[in-house]
């Protein structure tokens, strides 16, 4: 499923 | 974080630092587009706001302050102190085709209406088409020196291994991130062409010189 990105990538 | 993020990211650094070298070996930033580097420098300032607000790892803090710093130094030694050797007749990418599309989709397809999020949505829309003045550059001089070849293989490199990273992380965590999935795949179908020409020129100790 399409969560929230945490954005922890670069 | 999986080995593909790691290898990605790796490459990734590595590419930024074979630019640096090259620049700074060869005073010069002859077939390097500096259109290119200030679009990179864009998408890290506006991809990395979260910088002092969002702690994940030392890695990623440290990554972050490391890319910005490349990307800084790149657009300096292009626009200041090579900016002799800097070939700005070449380098004639319109950025505001770039630009306008980019932020206007940046605004309709987001995450969240939220001034972070729409920044955030924005270099990831701009990071996959950020690579185009400099292959432009490199159709219009139809050749590139064999050292830009390897940071644009590694650039490309970092991109492929990402999407291995959002498939394994969809197939471990089931996980994904639309916006970020879609917009890498389009930056990596822009590399398969130079891909070829890499394979099949450059590695075969040729110049990469378009037909």
């Amino acid at each position: 499923e399409q969560g929230i990105n945490p954005k922890d990538e670069l | 974080m999986n080995i593909f993020r790691i290898l990605g990211d790796v490459s990734h650094l590595l590419a930024m630092i074979i630019l640096l070298v090259k620049i700074w070996r060869s005073k010069s930033c002859a077939g390097i587009s500096g259109k290119s580097q200030v679009l990179f420098a864009i998408v890290f300032t506006s991809r990395y706001l979260d910088l002092f607000t969002n702690f994940f790892s030392i890695y990623n803090t440290v990554m972050k302050f490391v890319f910005l710093m490349c990307a800084y130094i790149t657009v300096y030694l292009i626009y200041g102190k090579f900016r002799k050797t800097f070939d700005n007749e070449n380098d004639s990418f319109r950025l505001e085709f770039l630009l306008i599309p980019v932020t206007g989709l940046s605004f309709l397809e987001n995450q969240s209406f939220t001034p972070l999020e729409i920044l955030w949505t924005f270099s990831i829309y701009l990071e996959s088409v950020a690579i185009l003045p400099q292959l432009f550059m490199i159709s219009k001089t139809g050749e590139a020196e064999t050292i830009t070849t390897h940071y644009l293989f590694f650039l490309g490199l970092y991109h492929a291994l990402y999407l291995a990273n959002w498939i394994w992380r969809y197939q471990t965590e089931n996980y994904y991130d639309q916006i970020a999935v879609v917009s890498g795949v389009v930056q990596t179908i822009f590399y398969c062409d130079f891909f070829y020409l890499y394979v099949t020129k450059v590695l075969k100790g040729k110049k990469l010189s378009l037909p």
